[in-house]
């Protein structure tokens, strides 16, 4: 009975010798640091409620000051939605790896396309693309200008209406030929297009991809996360790709998907030239996003 | 009763939030607040009002206001002036070309002539996107070679529309990053070149606070006013409130789809139907 009156004793001196005013001020300001970062709204709040509780229960390491110890924290629990360290897109040694880019009309599939096949290309794989792009004017030229002169072959035709059958032609015309890597680029679509939504099911269903890969629009706000829901419910969602890192946008969009999906962000792209895709680095964007 | 800065802050807090969840970006989102209270704080209301609801609505009057400031009539801008030129500009894959072909598909509606200006003649495939939407509304396009000047392109539709007496010339651009200061020189000697009579900002309405930086940016380039599309995302529009607040300029025109119609004149009881 004494040792549980003395317990709760020191519990009460620790509560006191935490500056309580001071954590909840850091903890503020880390909020608004997300909040202006495009990170979910929710996720913010659902963050800092974890951020505090840990800030005001763990003991402070010695030689650490209560900020430090509280950044620690920040990037303890980002890390948890982002993964501690670069993952890689998984490739079959057997046979060819299939990979369907998907996301919103605008976001950078099409440039990511080539990217990562050109990613794949230097690294001594054998890879072709699919345009199974039937929307948009000029889909197949975007393609074929942007790989051509890296000798990158791009599976298109510019006439045919049906995106399942093109999907399906070119990835079996790829398979034949055994290459190791195969990019199917989709049309553009978002949650609200019911239609274009059962395409991009039916497209996944005809090519069998071992990867689908969300490509999302490093400038994106709060609708990011419940568009990654949409897309993932439609198409589980394997890994993510964020663009246009390069313009002032920290990126919180991707992590708010990523929260939400429960996939990794493998790469991230910062420009439009073919080369401007870097492995994802947690640490570094994490730096980033709080500025 | 008095309206207190204690009342406005507790209030506006759960406000703010809504503010922000509709993409209304942080910065606008605290300056409203603060111009907010200025005018009202120190307010007498009588004693049977409601406080939160006498700041709430003072809260929508004031976006309503911003919102509403400075209209463009567009077809008389156009009718005063032979040819009118139009040039658009923002970040990458925000839809300017698409914008493009929607705003001449419904200018030839309305029985004006039109020609585009191909100056984007940098990213790949992007002479035939314009292209082809040009061939589906029947319009026709300058266009020189890709890796060309776009302020070339430019002054090349320009005296074209001169010499076969056309309305309007739209110079499509490419997107760019608003921190890559060369490619923001490029876009203003384009504009130097082809001294638009209006230049339109287009911007993404699923973008979050990245839009103030670029509305900052481009502005400095000169716009007169902006389009905000893909409203059909479902996106709640609160980018137009941060682009107007921040460039001073009324947004135009909304995005609300892919198709040729899909350009609907801007009307903020949309955004205030959203927020509110
Ligand atoms: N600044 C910058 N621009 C990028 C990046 N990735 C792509 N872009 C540009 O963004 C624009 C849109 O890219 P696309 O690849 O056409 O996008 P998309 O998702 O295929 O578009 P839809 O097929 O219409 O849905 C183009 O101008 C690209 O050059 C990036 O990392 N940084
Ligand atoms: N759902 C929807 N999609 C749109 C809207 N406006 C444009 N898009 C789509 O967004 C994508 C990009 O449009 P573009 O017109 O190529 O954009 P851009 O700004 O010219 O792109 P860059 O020149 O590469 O910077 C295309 O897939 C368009 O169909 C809109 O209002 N709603
Ligand atoms: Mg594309
Ligand atoms: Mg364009």
């Amino acid at each position: 009975v004494l040792g549980e009156a003395l317990n709760k004793a020191l519990k009460k001196l620790t509560r006191g010798v935490v500056d309580e005013k001071l954590i909840k001020e850091i903890v503020k300001d880390i909020q608004r640091a997300l909040i202006a970062a495009d990170v979910n709204i929710e996720l913010v709040f659902q963050l800092s409620k974890n951020i505090e509780k840990r800030a005001f229960e763990e003991k402070l390491p010695k030689g650490v000051s209560r900020k430090e110890h509280i950044i620690r924290i920040v990037y303890d629990e980002l890390t948890k939605i982002l993964g501690e360290k670069h993952e890689q897109i998984y490739l079959n040694p057997s046979e060819s790896t299939v990979l369907l880019m998907v996301g919103i009309q605008g976001s950078g599939k099409t440039t990511t396309t080539g990217k990562l096949a050109r990613f794949f290309q230097k690294r001594g794989f054998k890879v072709g693309i699919v345009c199974s792009d039937t929307w948009r004017p000029g889909a197949y030229h975007q393609l074929q200008q942007y790989c051509s002169p890296h000798n990158i072959e791009v599976f298109g035709d510019p006439d045919e209406k049906d995106a399942i059958k093109l999907a399906k032609e070119g990835v079996k015309y790829f398979r034949k030929k055994k290459y190791d890597v195969i990019i199917v680029d989709t049309a553009g679509r978002h949650k609200e297009e019911k239609g274009l939504i059962e395409e991009m099911k039916k497209i996944s269903k005809a090519v069998n991809p071992n990867e689908v890969i969300l490509v999302i629009d490093g400038t994106i706000g709060q609708q990011a996360m419940p568009q990654a829901k949409a897309f993932s419910e439609a198409t589980p969602v394997g890994s993510i790709i964020v663009t246009k890192l390069d313009g002032s946008a920290k990126g919180g969009g991707a992590l708010s998907s990523a929260a939400m999906t429960k996939a990794k962000i493998k790469f991230i792209g910062e420009g439009e030239k073919i080369d401007d895709l870097e492995e994802f680095d947690p640490k570094k964007f994490v730096s980033r996003l709080l500025g | 009763k008095t309206i207190t800065e204690k009342d406005i802050d507790s209030i506006l807090s759960d406000l703010e939030l809504i503010l922000l969840q509709n993409d209304v970006s942080l910065k606008v989102t605290e300056e409203i607040k603060e111009i907010l209270k200025k005018k009202i704080s120190g307010k007498k209301i009588n004693l049977l009002e409601n406080k939160r609801a006498f700041i709430k609505n003072a809260l929508k009057e004031a976006i309503r206001e911003i919102l509403s400031s400075e209209k463009i009539d567009l077809i008389e801008r156009i009718k005063a002036k032979k040819p009118f030129v139009i040039m658009f500009v923002g970040f990458n894959g925000t839809g300017k070309t698409t914008t493009i072909a929607k705003l001449g598909n419904i200018l030839k509606k309305k029985g004006f002539s039109v020609v585009f200006s191909a100056s984007d003649t940098f990213r790949a495939g992007s002479i035939e996107q314009l292209e082809k939407h040009a061939q589906n509304v029947g319009i026709r396009v300058i266009k020189h070679r890709y890796g060309g000047d776009p302020a070339a392109v430019a002054f090349d539709a320009i005296e074209h529309a001169k010499a076969r007496n056309i309305d309007v010339v739209m110079i499509d651009t490419a997107g760019r990053s608003e921190m890559n200061k060369n490619l923001i020189e490029e876009v203003k000697k384009v504009k130097r070149i082809a001294k638009p009579d209006l230049t339109i900002f287009v911007a993404d309405a699923l973008a979050g606070n990245s839009i103030v930086e670029q509305a900052e940016k481009f502005s400095d380039v000169g716009i007169d006013c902006s389009v905000l599309t893909k409203i059909d995302a479902d996106a709640r529009g609160g980018g137009a409130l941060s682009i107007i607040f921040v460039t001073g300029k009324p947004v135009l025109y909304v995005g609300t789809g892919q198709g040729y119609d899909d350009l609907k004149e801007f009307d903020p009881e949309l955004i205030l139907k959203n927020i509110f």
